[in-house]
């Protein structure tokens, strides 16, 4: 038995005609945050450090969706959440609805080890980020020109999405997974 | 969605997972996200983080199942989660999830989810579509 890390960046209908200037920053930003994640394991950091530590990384990220890269709701706003738990202690924190959290899993890590509960949402989680003294920056930080684009597509199409949904083109048939999957989840 | 997951080389296990939602929600929506047992739980055998529909996630209880089904019926991780994945409707969950014996998973019922993994013996995976 040794040590083990695993990360994601998202699962959805990513089409495999992905155009290379797409995939290459994803795929480098996964190996990225791997190695950062291995090398705090072979510092022997606690798992809580290394997992919050790589999730950082990734909301920092633009390309998924978490922290700067987070898709919009319909009124074109940002509400992030975020969850961390200790598998030794069962202790956990989580937060919902954040707009200027600059790092959502962070604040969750404090709701855990500051508060007598588990969960904070909304004006409560931005109060305690406040509180807290965590960074925060404008909620405009958090939108991105292609989160606007994605959330005009899912508009047109009257659709609630996750983050890799390919737009329907009347031209050209989209290219589905029925069959092997539902076409409406990206 | 991003998440990440881990173990040390004593057993200590803990998950993580982030997000934005899903695109054109309603101002509000919980995904499963925050939801503990849904897309993130770590107990003594595993620590899971989900990604995919929430809504669908929540009504399966993701990760909490994979653990409670290692716990009560001996399942291994990769069978535990494989079947956690499986009797969710396709196009809706993938997840990672690590156990205490340093044991990795990252199985998906979409077209793709971007992943990565590595253990300490060695093994190292970065990919987004089944047949990498």
């Amino acid at each position: 038995m040794g040590w083990s890390i695993a990360l994601h960046g998202g699962a959805g209908d990513i089409p495999y005609s992905l155009p290379p200037e797409r995939r290459a920053p994803r795929e480098a930003a996964l190996r990225q945050c791997l190695a950062i994640g291995v090398a705090a394991l072979k510092a022997s950091r606690p798992p809580l450090d290394v997992v919050e530590l790589v999730v950082r990384e990734l909301e920092n990220c633009p390309h998924f969706n978490a922290g700067k890269g987070s898709v919009l709701t319909t009124d074109g706003t940002v509400e992030m959440e975020a969850c961390i738990m200790d598998g030794n202690t069962q202790k956990c924190g989580a937060v919902s609805g954040l707009s200027t959290v600059v790092n959502a899993i962070s604040l969750a890590r404090l709701v855990m080890e500051k508060t007598p509960h588990i969960y904070l949402a909304f004006d409560g989680a931005e109060a305690f980020a406040r509180e807290q003294g965590v960074e925060t920056v404008d909620a405009n930080h958090f939108i991105t020109p292609e989160n606007v684009e994605r959330l005009k597509q899912a508009k047109e199409a009257n659709r609630v999405q996750i983050d890799y949904t390919q737009p329907v083109k009347e031209d050209k048939p989209q290219e589905t997974s029925s069959g092997k999957g539902d076409s409406q989840i990206g | 969605t991003v998440g990440c997951v881990a173990v040390d080389g004593s057993g200590n296990l803990a998950a993580a997972t982030s997000t934005g939602g899903l695109v054109n929600k309603m101002v509000g929506r919980i995904g499963d996200t925050p939801v503990i047992g849904a897309g993130t739980y770590a107990n003594s055998f595993c620590a899971v983080s989900a990604t995919g529909k929430g809504e669908s996630i929540i009504r399966a209880t993701i990760a909490r199942d994979v653990a409670a089904l290692m716990e009560y019926k001996g399942l291994s991780l990769r069978e535990a989660a494989a079947y956690v994945v499986n009797n969710v409707p396709r196009g809706n969950v993938g997840l990672v999830a690590v156990s205490a014996k340093g044991e990795v998973t990252m199985p998906f019922n979409t077209r793709g989810m971007f992943r990565a993994c590595a253990t300490e013996d060695g093994y190292s995976e970065i990919g987004i579509w089944p047949s990498e």
